[in-house]
C-alpha cells in the first residue's frame, strides 16, 4: 500500500528526469508514517528517511519504474540493508554441550521458543535437553516438562530451594547423551536490577555459545530500550521475533537491530512447535512497507 | 543515535517525538498537536507550560471519567478474560481473584485454556494462592465444556464469582475467534446477561497492533471493558488514547506487576500524567 501511496505523490512527477528534493519530501513523510504505523521507533525512522533522503536525490528516474515505486525500492533496500542481508546461523560449541540461554520480557514466547529451537536442532541431528530455569512463575517447570515430553526429550527442572544456576550447573553435569541445551529463564523487565544480576550470574557460570532475546513481534517504541537493556547488562548474541504470523507488521525488528546490531535469527509463526522459520530479512521489509 | 538530545528542536518535534514514542501513532499524534496549534492562542502556544497543560486536558477528554467500576452483581457475576498470547490473563485472573477473596466473596475459576502446555496447573497455582476452587477439564477438551460446567458448579455452590480464563490467541485466527464466540453463546444460554464482562487484556508494551486487537475482538466479541498489563514498566500504553477515542470502551484494571497485589484501577490522571513524562 506504501507504493500506492506514493505513486499518488509522484503523479505530478510524470516527464521529470530527476527526484529532486522538492518532490522527495512529500514521499519522505508518507514513508514515515508507514514506517511509524508498523512500530518502526521514532529515532530509527528519522535515520532510515535523512538515508533514503541521501540516496534519493538526483537520481535518474529510471525507465522501468515510477518515481513512486524508485523511492520504495530505495526503502526497501535501506531496510533489508539494515536487517542484515540473510538468514544467520546461531553459534554453535566446537565441543558439546552447546549452550542456547533465551531472555526477555514477561510473556514473550520464551518457554515455546525453548520447545520450538529443540525440535529444530533435533531435525539438524542434535540431542538437545531442555533446562527450566525459571522458579518464578506459577508451573513454568511443568510448563517446558509438557514440551520436553512432547518431544521426547528430557527437561532438568529446579529441585526444592534450587536456584536458577544451580539447576542449570546441574543440567550440564548430568547431561550424558545431551550435546545441547536450551536454557528457558523466567520473564523479567530490563529494569528489574536484581533479575539482570541473575542473568548475569547464569552467563559467568555457564558460559553460553548463543544468549538469544525472544521479542515479541508486535512490541512497539520501547522495542529499542527493551533491548538495549538486555544487551548491554547481558549480552545479547541473536534475536527471535514472536507471534510473527499475526498482522503486527513487526518494525520492532527493525528497531532492535538498529539499536544493539544483532541479527534476527528466527521467527515463531505459530503455537506449535513446528512453528519456527530461519529469517528472511527481504519479508520483514516488505511487511513493514505494507 | 539514541541518546544525543538535538539542539534547536521547537516543542512541536519534542511532543511529536514524546508522544510516538508513547505508542500513540503517528496519525493520532499529528491529530492531537495540529488541534492544539490551533486551539491555542499565538500568546498561549508561546508558553510550553500552557501547551503542555493543553495536551493533558486534551488527552484526559478523550480517556474520560475514571472506570465504573467492575460489575459484580449476579450469582455468579462471570468474568470472561481473553487477548492475544502472553498478555497476562492468567496472572489477572489469579489477581482480580484475590481482590474478591479479600472482599469476602466466594470464587470460582474456569480453566477454560486447554491448549497451551501447563495452562490449567498454572491457573490451579493461582486458585490454592487465593482461596479459589478451580474447574478444568483434560488438555485438549472443548473450552465450552469447561464454561457450561464452572457456571453449573458456581450455581450449585453458590459462587459469587465466576472467572472464566481461555488461552491466548491472535485475532487475525478465525476459528479461534469462533471458539471464543461459541463460550460466549454458552454463558447466554444458561442465563441472559452472561458474562457480565468481557474483559480484553492488552500488554502495555504492544504498539499500533493493540488498536487492531481491540477492534477485532470488539467487533467479533462485544467487549465490555479492557484491562491493561504491564504498567509498572516503561511501557506507556498511548495505543489506548486510540482505542478509546474509536471505540469508547472503559479501561477497568491495569496490572502493575507479577504479584497477587499488582492490580489497580485505572486511574486517567495519573495515567496521563506518566505518559507525559
Ligand atoms: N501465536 C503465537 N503464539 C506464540 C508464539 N510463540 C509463543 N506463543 C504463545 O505466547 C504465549 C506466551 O508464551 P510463553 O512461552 O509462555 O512465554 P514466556 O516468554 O515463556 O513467558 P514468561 O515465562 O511468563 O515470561 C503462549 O500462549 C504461547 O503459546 C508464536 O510464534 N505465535
Ligand atoms: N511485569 C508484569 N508482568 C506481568 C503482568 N501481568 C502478567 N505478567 C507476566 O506476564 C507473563 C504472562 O502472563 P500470563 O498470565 O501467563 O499471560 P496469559 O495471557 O495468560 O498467557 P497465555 O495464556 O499463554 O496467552 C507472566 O510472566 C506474568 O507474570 C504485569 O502487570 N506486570
Ligand atoms: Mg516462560
Ligand atoms: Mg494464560
Amino acid at each position: 500500500i506504501l507504493t500506492n501511496k506514493l505513486q499518488t505523490v509522484f503523479k505530478q512527477l510524470r516527464g521529470y528526469g530527476r527526484l529532486t528534493e522538492a518532490n522527495i519530501q512529500e514521499a519522505l513523510r508518507e514513508i514515515k508514517l508507514a514506517l511509524l504505523d508498523a512500530d518502526v521507533n521514532y529515532k530509527v525512522v528519522k535515520l532510515l528517511l535523512q538515508r533514503v533522503q541521501e540516496k534519493a536525490v538526483g537520481q535518474e528516474v529510471l525507465a522501468s519504474l515510477s518515481p513512486g515505486q524508485q523511492v520504495v525500492k530505495i526503502v526497501h533496500q535501506e531496510l533489508v540493508e539494515l536487517l542484515g542481508q540473510s538468514y544467520r546461523k546461531p553459534r554453535l560449541a566446537s565441543h558439546p554441550p552447546t549452550i542456547f540461554m533465551l531472555v526477555g520480557l514477561q510473556g514473550s514466547g520464551k518457554t515455546t521458543t525453548a520447545g520450538k529451537l529443540a525440535r529444530h536442532y533435533m531435525s539438524e541431528g542434535y540431542r538437545p535437553g531442555l533446562v527450566a530455569a525459571d522458579p518464578y512463575r506459577p508451573a513454568a517447570a511443568k510448563q517446558l516438562e509438557v514440551l520436553a515430553q512432547e518431544l521426547g526429550i528430557p527437561c532438568y527442572s529446579p529441585l526444592e530451594g534450587e536456584s536458577p544456576k544451580d539447576t542449570c550447573l546441574r543440567a550440564v553435569r548430568e547431561a550424558e547423551l545431551q550435546n545441547f541445551l536450551i536454557i528457558d529463564t523466567a520473564g523479567r523487565l530490563h529494569i528489574n536490577q536484581e533479575l539482570m544480576e541473575e542473568l548475569q550470574g547464569l552467563k559467568k557460570a555457564l558460559s553460553p555459545h548463543q544468549i538469544m532475546l525472544v521479542v515479541d513481534a508486535m512490541m512497539g517504541q520501547e522495542a529499542v530500550r527493551v533491548a538495549e537493556g538486555f544487551h548491554n547488562q547481558v549480552g545479547i548474541d541473536g534475536v527471535v521475533l514472536t507471534k510473527q504470523e499475526g498482522d503486527a507488521r513487526g518494525g520492532a525488528a527493525i528497531s532492535i537491530r538498529a539499536a544493539i546490531g544483532r541479527p534476527i535469527q528466527f521467527i515463531g509463526v505459530g503455537e506449535r512447535l513446528d512453528a519456527l522459520e530461519p529469517f528472511h530479512p527481504e519479508r520483514i521489509a516488505s511487511r513493514i512497507l505494507g | 543515535i539514541f541518546s544525543r538530545k538535538e539542539a534547536g528542536r521547537d516543542i512541536w518535534e519534542e511532543l511529536e517525538e514524546l508522544l510516538i514514542s508513547a505508542d500513540l501513532g503517528a496519525k493520532i499524534t499529528e491529530r492531537l498537536l495540529e488541534k492544539l496549534r490551533r486551539q491555542l492562542s499565538s500568546r498561549e502556544l508561546q508558553s510550553p507550560d500552557r501547551v503542555m497543560s493543553a495536551l493533558r486536558e486534551e488527552l484526559l477528554d478523550v480517556l474520560g471519567p475514571s472506570s465504573k467500576g467492575l460489575c459484580v452483581d449476579g450469582s455468579p457475576a462471570v468474568f470472561l478474560m481473553l487477548g492475544v498470547n502472553g498478555t497476562g490473563k492468567t496472572t489477572t485472573i489469579g489477581k482480580l481473584a484475590w481482590k474478591f477473596r479479600q472482599e469476602g466473596r466466594r470464587v470460582l475459576l474456569a480453566a477454560a485454556d486447554t491448549f497451551r502446555a501447563a495452562a490449567s496447573e498454572q491457573l490451579e497455582v493461582w486458585g490454592r494462592r487465593v482461596g479459589a476452587d478451580i474447574i478444568k477439564h483434560q488438555p485438549g477438551a472443548d473450552p465450552s465444556a469447561v464454561v457450561y460446567d464452572a457456571v453449573s458448579a458456581a450455581v450449585a455452590r453458590g459462587a459469587d464469582i465466576l472467572l472464566v480464563d481461555t488461552a491466548g490467541r491472535l485475532h487475525t485466527k478465525s476459528n479461534l475467534i469462533e471458539e471464543l464466540k461459541k463460550i460466549k453463546r454458552v454463558l447466554g444460554k444458561v442465563k441472559p446477561g452472561l458474562p457480565q464482562e468481557t474483559l480484553l487484556v492488552l500488554d502495555a508494551y504492544t504498539g499500533q497492533n493493540a488498536i487492531y486487537q481491540a477492534r477485532e475482538f470488539h467487533q467479533q466479541l462485544e467487549l465490555s471493558g479492557l484491562v491493561i498489563t504491564k504498567l509498572d514498566a516503561t511501557a506507556k500504553a498511548g495505543a489506548l488514547i486510540g482505542i478509546v477515542e474509536e471505540m469508547g470502551l472503559p479501561i477497568k484494571l491495569i496490572g502493575v506487576g507479577e504479584g497477587i497485589e499488582d492490580l489497580q484501577e485505572f486511574n486517567p490522571s495519573a495515567f496521563v500524567k506518566a505518559l507525559l513524562e
